[in-house]
């Protein structure tokens, strides 16, 4: 079926340019999927319109996004120039399955324990990790009495050996940083590097536990009312992982070809969990990149 | 005929819509020289806006023009240029002459929405003509 298919391209080759659509023009001759022969912007197209059904993101997580390519390029899609980081690539995986567990000592209405998988299959060969976190959005629907202190920990689970459904022996990785988060924080990032860095490339499915201990800034008084413990204040997390895509395709800035001379610079040593207001993000590498020049 | 050149001198040397350096031009290069030119797409126009969430405009610009006989420094030309001229004007018509092609591109960043349901925002390069030649 591939020759008869290739065949067939080529017979329509003749007029091939008048009525074909934009994306068959760009299937390989011979008809066969080399899939390092289109770029991936154009392999996804060369499946046309009736390709695989697309499943919907999720409209926190597409915010999130939205609110990453405005702070690194411009309106026409240009990348800025003046951004201090070094990858071209960033995904934003939400996990594919979340069990929670039973609710362990927590203030109320913090997130109970709770098992995540993430499938990144989507990741390439090409694409070598240099930052990873988890986003979690704070649910304001539900007013803070008071500042919260938290703690996370965090157990990934080896995955499970060929053959195996369930997943190896865990090895359990304790962030024992403490952020506080209020009315003003929309999302808090965790910072996963250290732990997901041997497992990104070589698993596509990372399966980890997620549990956050907080305390009160204030001590209760006997008259506040907590928030309604049913309703978490952050919402399940996605997995961001920032890439840089070492293939000839992806763009690669000035920084990252002066630094691919250089070792690449570990993971950001910076504390492992940030809370960010909206848009605080994108002002800290602005600082950041003044700082580093 | 003094009366007539009278008139002629009143006339004005240049059309009042035409400012002076069109009209020079007109005399140094072609009419349509070998240029950059804007082509302003949004990908719902392509219904690939399913997927592509970011940017909403996409202006991949083109070299469209004639190239000038000799077509030296001006478009970075190299000589093989004006050796594919002389053929064809001199040897064999067949040899086309030299043609107007992108000599330097700026990448793009895109947003995309993948079959899974992930998020991807990824820069490509060489997605956009930012400066044209003769080859």
């Amino acid at each position: 079926s591939q020759a008869s298919r290739g065949e067939a391209q080529i017979a329509a080759g003749a007029e091939l340019e008048s009525e074909a659509e934009p994306w068959s023009l760009l299937q390989p001759v011979d008809g066969r999927d080399r899939s390092g022969f289109l770029p991936p912007l154009f392999k996804v197209l060369s499946d046309g319109p009736g390709g695989a059904p697309r499943l919907q993101p999720d409209s926190r997580a597409l915010h999130y996004m939205k609110k990453l390519y405005k702070a690194y390029a411009t309106k026409d899609g240009i990348p800025k120039s003046n951004r201090s980081h070094l990858y071209n690539t960033v995904r934003l995986f939400t996990p594919c399955a979340q069990h929670k567990q039973a609710p362990g000592d927590q203030v109320a209405g913090i997130l109970p324990p709770v098992d995540l998988l993430f499938d990144l299959d989507r990741v390439t060969a090409v694409e070598r990790l240099l930052k990873s976190v988890l986003l979690y959005t704070v649910n304001h629907s539900v007013s803070l009495p008071s500042a919260v202190k938290c703690a996370c920990n965090l157990v990934i689970k080896e995955p499970a050996p060929s053959g195996q459904s369930l997943p190896g022996a865990p090895h359990s990785f304790t962030l024992n940083s403490q952020f506080e988060f209020g009315k003003k924080h929309r999302w808090i990032e965790v910072d996963v590097t250290t732990l997901l860095q041997p497992l990104v490339g070589s698993n596509k499915k990372i399966h980890m536990s997620v549990n956050f201990t907080c305390t009160r800034e204030q001590p209760r008084r006997p008259s506040a009312r907590d928030g309604p413990s049913d309703v978490t204040l952050l919402v399940s997390p996605s997995l961001i992982l920032y890439l840089n895509d070492t293939s000839a395709r992806a763009h690669h800035s000035r920084l990252s070809l002066h630094d691919a001379r250089r070792p690449s610079p570990g993971p950001d040593q910076r504390s492992n969990v940030s809370a960010y207001p909206v848009g605080e993000e994108a002002a800290e590498d602005g600082r950041s990149s003044r700082h580093r020049r | 005929g003094q009366d007539t050149v009278v008139s002629e001198l009143k006339k004005p040397l240049v059309p009042a819509s035409l400012n002076l350096s069109d009209y020079f031009k007109q005399f140094l290069f072609p009419q349509n020289e070998c240029e950059l030119h804007d082509f302003r797409l949004s990908f719902s126009q392509l219904k690939w806006d399913n997927w592509i969430v970011a940017p909403g405009r996409y202006n991949p610009r083109y070299c469209k023009g004639d190239c000038p006989r000799a077509a030296g420094h001006r478009y970075g030309s190299v000589a093989h240029t004006m050796v594919q001229n002389i053929i064809h004007e001199t040897l064999d018509p067949s040899v086309p002459r030299s043609s107007c092609v992108p000599a330097r591109y700026s990448p793009l960043s895109v947003l995309t929405v993948e079959p899974d349901g992930s998020i991807a925002y990824k820069e490509y390069e060489d997605m956009i003509a930012t400066k044209c030649t003769c080859r």
